[in-house]
């Protein structure tokens, strides 16, 4: 797991023994490959699953930086994500590193809110303190509903609502910012919680307190990702307790009806039923992508193709 | 008389930009670095001599550390032949947290050299 590989280390140490310092060879490369990982600002070496896949979004993101305009599958980039492009040249210019988090699945469901409102908890605490949050926008990806072609216009509409979850009812008991792990005593404590509510309080006494952050009316026979601001909830959780984000789809005109077909127009959920899910599910999954700056003189704005 | 044939030094190469494909492979960094797998980084190399050219893009001290070199070799050697020019690059990798992340990093390919 080093920055360096072996052979290069061994020449290294051989380079330092003939500088001769009083510094031991081994810690003059130990030094440098520090400057290394501080270099690319990480703190080891990474070692990712060599079967992890790569979100289609990041990729896209990249050629798109990199000003490939080009259409049409291919190994590495493959073609363009329908409704996704670089954030404008505004916030592009300002920004040199994008980051993208996907929401942790255990803690989809909330106790007291309807089944469709999914929750979407993204752990933003390992984003380098000493870099600057920009601009942060919330991704989903829906996919055409094929009958719906046909249907007229208001039959094809269909809300998306996005809350801010501010507060739960006993906020220190639920409280989830420290959600690497729920350990067994914190699931015994939120049971016992759970028990006490159903005997004693309502329904209501159990939803958390939300804010609506964005609605919006999608015509459910295309094929593309909604994108939605969400900077402000998320400079929020980088100082405060992070509660994460409410999804609920609706039928326009008929809030309180949850809009068919769900789970397989806006990829909120894995689908059980598709056998090619796993892979499909990471790239169209809900996306939280960051965009900060580290202080160096960058940026992500478009690049244009030199010629040589 | 047999002409004697002028016998020519081999010509030292001048500072000048060379070529350095990096490819991420080499060094085991293929395993997080997404994308690009490799990116023209370039060197710098050569002799900055006398007269040294325009191309060499040489400081007002690269001029006088040649004069004082003139004097007296062993005073200050010939200036250096260096990056004069640097152009970021970009990045898609996964981080030790296994996010993945696109990130440009200034300073890493040579664009010009320069006697410096």
């Amino acid at each position: 797991s080093a920055m360096i590989p072996e052979i290069g280390r061994n020449n290294l140490i051989e380079q330092a023994a003939k500088y001769g310092t009083n510094t031991r060879e081994d810690e003059i490369v130990n030094e440098f490959e520090k400057k290394l990982l501080n270099m690319f600002g990480l703190t080891r070496r990474p070692t990712p699953n060599e079967d992890m896949p790569i979100p289609r979004i990041m990729q896209h993101l990249y050629k798109a930086h990199m000003g490939d305009t080009s259409d049409g599958p291919h190994d590495l980039y493959p073609g363009w994500e329908p409704g996704f492009d670089l954030p404008s040249d505004d916030i592009a210019s300002t920004v040199n590193t994008a980051r993208s988090f996907h929401h942790k699945d255990e803690f989809e469901r909330i106790e007291g809110l309807p089944d469709h409102h999914i929750r979407l908890l993204f752990n933003i605490s390992t984003l380098p303190p000493n870099e600057n949050l920009k601009y942060a926008e919330l991704l989903l990806h829906r996919e055409e509903i094929k009958q719906h072609v046909s249907l007229p216009d208001e039959d094809r509409m269909q809300r998306i609502n996005i809350y801010e979850v501010i507060k739960f009812p006993d906020d220190d008991v639920t409280d989830t910012s420290s959600f690497d792990d729920v350990t067994e005593e914190q699931n015994r404590i939120l049971e016992i919680v759970n028990k006490r509510r159903n005997k004693f309080g309502s329904q209501k006494m159990r939803e958390p307190i939300t804010r609506l952050v964005a609605t919006r009316l999608v015509d459910t026979s295309n094929t593309t990702w909604e994108r939605f601001d969400v900077s402000a909830e998320t400079q929020k959780w980088l100082k405060d307790k992070n509660h994460g984000l409410v999804v609920e789809i609706v039928r326009d005109g008929d809030e309180s009806t949850p809009a068919p077909d769900v789970t397989s127009h806006v990829r909120l959920r894995r689908d059980v039923r598709n056998e090619n899910e796993p892979r499909e599910w990471h790239h169209k999954r809900p996306l939280l992508l960051t965009y900060t700056h580290d202080g160096k003189e960058t940026n992500l704005s478009r690049r244009s193709r030199k010629k040589r | 008389k047999a002409h004697r044939k002028k016998e020519r030094k081999p010509r030292r190469k001048s500072c000048q930009r060379q070529d350095l494909y990096v490819d991420f492979s080499d060094v085991n960094w293929d395993d997080w670095i997404v994308a690009p797998h490799g990116y023209h980084a370039f060197y710098c190399n050569g002799e900055c001599p006398f007269p040294l050219a325009e191309y060499m893009n040489a400081t007002n001290h690269a001029i006088v550390q040649t004069l004082v070199n003139s004097v007296d070799p062993s005073l200050t050697p010939k200036p250096c032949c260096v990056p004069t020019e640097l152009s970021p690059i970009a990045m898609l990798y996964v981080d030790e947290c296994e996010l993945v992340v696109l990130k440009t990093y200034q300073q890493m390919a040579v664009e010009g050299c320069g006697c410096r």
